[in-house]
């Protein structure tokens, strides 16, 4: 889901 | 990932470990605001919410477990283990975090990177993170002292906050399109907070002297 800003940290 | 963000995260997982040591070796938790360990639970619960519907890493899964799973222990130790809830001292853990909970919660809904239910809950948890310290803070300050392992497990949540702030600042450099206002800001409103603490622990350390909190 690329709309969304994916969180990749914790 | 960066070593900023990795030893970030290790310092972080060290002072989980340390609380979660020093209340399983002491059978006690004197001296741990039991309020300031339920909301950082919560912090994890809002924020974790995309652990089974985004896969960044198996590194991620596994911290976020973690951290979720540490984060509940202490707060199940603190209310239910027989021997621990004797030692707390609720009369001194009288903080109202209702109320920063609520605050958290309102600011989530006005400032969100996406009006949607992940995105509000993810604000949220970013903005409580920043003030869950509070009651351990005032725990601190009511009774006066500081026992050097609650003092050390601040220490390392405010390395963790630090080493988050550089992180940040490196992949604003390195990566073109790095922004994350709302963690940033609330890190940098965190991380001022743990200052003050910081400033009483090194006098301490200089003169020697058992820390003491101006009441």
């Amino acid at each position: 889901s690329k709309n969304r800003s994916v969180k990749d940290e914790l | 990932m960066n070593i900023f963000r990795f030893a970030g995260d290790m310092t972080h997982l060290i002072s989980i470990l340390i609380l979660l040591l020093k209340i399983y070796a002491t059978k006690s938790c004197a001296g741990i605001s039991l309020k300031t360990q339920e909301l950082y639970a919560l912090v994890f619960l809002t924020r974790y919410l995309d652990l089974f519907t985004d896969y960044v890493s198996l590194y991620n899964t596994v911290m976020k477990i973690v951290f979720i799973a540490s984060s509940l222990a202490i707060v199940w130790c603190m209310r239910r283990h027989p021997l621990v809830r004797r030692s707390y001292d609720k009369d001194l853990d009288t903080f109202r975090h209702q109320y920063v909970v609520l605050a958290c919660f309102v600011l989530a809904l006005l400032l969100n990177e996406k009006f949607t239910i992940q995105e509000v809950f993810w604000a949220f948890s970013i903005y409580l993170e920043a003030v869950a310290i509070l009651p351990q803070l005032v725990l601190l300050q009511r009774s006066g002292n500081v026992d050097n392992l609650t003092g050390q497990y601040v220490l390392f949540l405010g390395a963790y906050r630090g080493l988050y702030i550089i992180n940040w600042i490196y992949r604003y450099f390195t990566e073109d399109h790095f922004t994350r206002w709302i963690a940033c800001v609330s890190g940098l409103v965190q991380t001022g907070l743990y200052a003050d603490f910081f400033y009483y622990y090194y006098l301490s350390w200089k003169t020697n002297t058992k820390l003491k909190l101006p009441a």
